[in-house]
């Protein structure tokens, strides 16, 4: 990617923002046993071939960002109807999209079947389709996983302590099918699954897991293209980072993919990087259930916003590896986008895409500057945003600042 | 056809120590 630094402007090659159509993966740290490559779920490094008819437009993956973002927004304190609204958009089964983009491969089951699972911090549940699909299951790449075929996957009993509190993880009560657990969890496209609490070995690399408590989904019904179900590394008790606390101390870390045609990587445990700035996860109880982060102030191009402190705390923020789109209160997205737009003053507007309204036409260009954009942090951790994190582009004649602002100073 | 990332956090790493209550932005860390 060419991009040249100038002080406190990033120089951008106009056409190095469009993805490639070719797999350039990356292999750097990918031999590490608890490590797992992570890929875009519709780009040319997926492991799953890609029908050009079912990949999501751009207008197609905003929407579901955005109804992620209002089911989100639903489950914190401060929910407004707007947003349950939202969560009630009906799945569509064979549909495409959700917003969680990237994926993983594991190794479910004993001996082991491999799945391509979504990646999600901003859920908990880990869940696969399973057989004999007793409702329904939306079509996957993988074989379907056969629980009677693996001789270490056992069901969880309704009775058990783990069945009982599995609502702080799923949202829903448990029921019982006979003395067997049965979870169910919506997710905010609309997206379900409903089946069997299990536990079952899981092999991440070459790291064997054993009895990790996963859903076995009987009736899973949505926009999950593909994938086999999902990883949930939220911060419930329910999810694998707690499940594997002793044996990783709740720490993962992960890259994802610089674009669409080259792969990153997911690790669990504790892995040295000397350059990692660390800002504490938010006691602002409006964060929870989802790791909230302390957001205190924006710099572009090297000067601070004038923003209240207030607008931040007011609304809280989070960080989810599932949106896409990154969402500011209101009145900070209004300080960003007016500075953003005067140092962009040279160059041509564009319509608006979806929910992004800060958009250029770059197509006379052929590089052009923009200014650096920096997140500020508690514990004075700033993270400046790569140019490449800075755009979406859906061709060089609308290229939009990726940054959003919410419709009410409390979402 | 362009395809989005989660835009603001690629080709930063992401540390999640949730024991030790943090999160973790290193620039450059997958290089």
């Amino acid at each position: 990617r060419k991009m040249a630094e100038t002080g406190h402007h990033h120089t951008v090659t106009v056409g190095s923002l469009i993805p490639s159509s070719v797999c350039s993966p990356s292999t750097i740290g990918l031999d590490e046993k608890s490590t797992l490559k992570v890929t875009h779920k519709h780009g040319p490094c997926s492991p799953h071939k890609q029908d050009k008819a079912n990949i999501p437009s751009h207008e197609d993956i905003l929407r579901l960002d955005q109804a992620r973002v209002d089911s989100i927004q639903s489950k914190m304190s401060n929910s407004n109807a707007k947003a349950k609204d939202s969560v009630t958009l009906p799945a569509q089964s064979g549909s495409i999209i959700g917003s969680a983009n990237y994926i993983v491969t594991v190794g479910m089951g004993t001996p082991k079947k491999d799945l391509t699972l979504v990646f999600d911090t901003g859920s908990d549940l880990t869940w696969i389709q399973c057989q004999p699909c007793v409702v329904a299951c939306y079509p996957q790449v993988d074989p379907i996983f056969n629980p009677s075929k693996s001789t270490t996957y056992k069901n969880i009993s309704c009775n058990s302590d783990r069945c009982k509190s599995i609502a702080s993880g799923t949202g829903n009560e448990p029921g019982c099918s006979g003395t067997t657990c049965v979870y169910g969890i919506q997710y905010g496209d609309g997206s379900f699954t409903v089946g069997f609490l299990a536990k079952d070995t899981i092999t991440l690399s070459s790291d064997k897991l054993r009895e990790i408590e996963f859903g076995c989904g009987e009736n899973n019904q949505g926009l999950f293209v593909g994938q086999a179900g999902l990883m949930g590394l939220g911060p419930d008790k329910l999810s694998i980072v707690s499940q594997t606390a002793s044996k990783y101390g709740k720490i993962f870390s992960y890259c994802l993919p610089s674009s669409s045609s080259s792969a990153g990587r997911l690790t669990f445990g504790p892995k040295s990087s000397k350059s990692v700035k660390y800002t504490r996860l938010s006691a602002n109880p409006k964060t929870k259930p989802y790791y909230g982060l302390d957001l205190r102030g924006i710099y572009v191009g090297g000067k601070k916003l004038s923003i209240s402190p207030s607008v931040f705390t007011t609304s809280g923020t989070i960080i989810d590896s599932g949106t896409v789109i990154t969402r500011l209160p209101p009145a900070a997205y209004s300080a960003l986008k007016a500075a953003f737009k005067k140092k962009l003053s040279q160059y041509p507007r564009a319509p608006a895409l979806s929910i992004l309204d800060t958009c250029y036409d770059f197509s006379k260009y052929r590089s052009v500057s923009v200014p650096k954009i920096s997140f500020f942090f508690r514990g004075s951790v700033q993270v400046r945003i790569p140019a490449i994190g800075l755009f979406v582009a859906s061709n060089t004649s609308q290229v939009c600042l990726a940054i959003a602002g919410n419709s009410s100073p409390t979402d | 056809l362009g395809i989005y990332g989660n835009t603001q956090q690629l080709t930063l790493q992401l540390v999640y120590d949730v024991a030790g209550g943090k999160v973790g932005f290193a620039s450059g860390g997958c290089n």
